[in-house]
């Protein structure tokens, strides 16, 4: 038997809404310690790792563990039944090949229930081994959003370039080129606008703006995003999952984690 | 042009 309640449904919504262009189809894992999914996108190019913490769930059982495949595009379908104020639960018997989602409205008379069929799909997992990176970019994810979103009116990649004064994200196309530097900064009264780099070395490596800007869906989970680069291995984009409690509380449940394999000259 | 890698080039299966 897995159960698992989270009181603010709305995080599940921002969760399919930033994965299932990049996926279409993938499974959750789901242990006593929480749900994960690992999947790469159809090109192989980009791979997105979603968790969430079991404990930040209002109520989480998992009796043994299970792997639940399914289409994420009909789960996020199903997902748009729920209000942003619903408790969304997640019910799967052992052994069942569907799973149940119950979404409670803040009224606590209406109650909706919903099935979705569970698949049996071929598991390509990839090991990611512990690393530690060169440059790490700590910046407000909405601005991140808008320098890709930018640069890709410019030409199809970016080359993100570190030195001690700063981050350069610069792009080249047949009109021309742009770039955008930000140097570190700190408020004290706005942290979300903080931009924090730390460096060993300098570093500059190119990435297509098509998968970042897929990347960048998941700006509505936090106001703040992580970059960290190394020569020769894909970019991390990291967005931590928040979720806002009606006391306008912070808490973090999971994190989505997205790999990018950088282009490379010949 | 640069070439676009693999994410499997980088990540063995595991």
């Amino acid at each position: 038997m897995f159960e698992a309640k989270l009181d603010r449904g709305i995080v599940l919504k921002k969760i399919l809404d930033a994965i299932n262009q990049l996926v279409n189809e993938a499974s959750w894992e789901c242990t006593s310690s929480g749900m994960s999914l690992q999947a790469m996108d159809t090109s192989h190019v980009s791979l997105v790792a979603v968790n969430l913490n079991g404990d930040g769930f209002s109520k989480f059982r998992c009796d043994r563990n299970m792997v639940l495949g399914m289409n994420l595009v009909n789960l996020s379908k199903i997902l748009k039944c729920a209000g942003n104020d619903d408790k969304v639960t997640i019910k799967a018997a052992d052994g069942d090949d569907k799973i149940k989602l119950i979404f409670e409205a803040p009224n606590e008379y209406e109650v909706s229930q919903y099935e979705i069929k569970l698949m049996n799909l071929d598991a390509e997992y990839l090991g990611i081994p512990e690393t530690s990176y060169n440059v790490t970019v700590k910046m407000p994810a909405a601005k991140f959003q808008r320098i890709c979103r930018d640069l890709n009116q410019i030409g199809d990649a970016v080359t993100i370039s570190c030195t001690k004064s700063g981050v350069d994200f610069s792009a080249t196309g047949d009109l021309g080129n742009g770039s955008v530097s930000l140097s570190q900064n700190s408020s004290f009264d706005k942290p979300e606008d903080n931009v924090t780099i730390s460096m060993q070395e300098p570093l500059s490596q190119t990435f297509a703006l098509k998968y970042l800007n897929q990347f960048t869906k998941a700006t509505p989970l936090c106001s703040q995003v992580t970059l960290s680069l190394s020569p020769d291995v894909p970019l991390v984009v990291e967005y931590k999952i928040i979720e806002e409690n009606e006391e306008d509380s912070k808490n973090e449940i999971g994190h989505i984690r997205y790999y990018l394999a950088p282009k490379i000259d010949d | 042009s640069a070439n676009q890698t693999k994410i499997e080039h980088y990540y063995g299966l595991r």
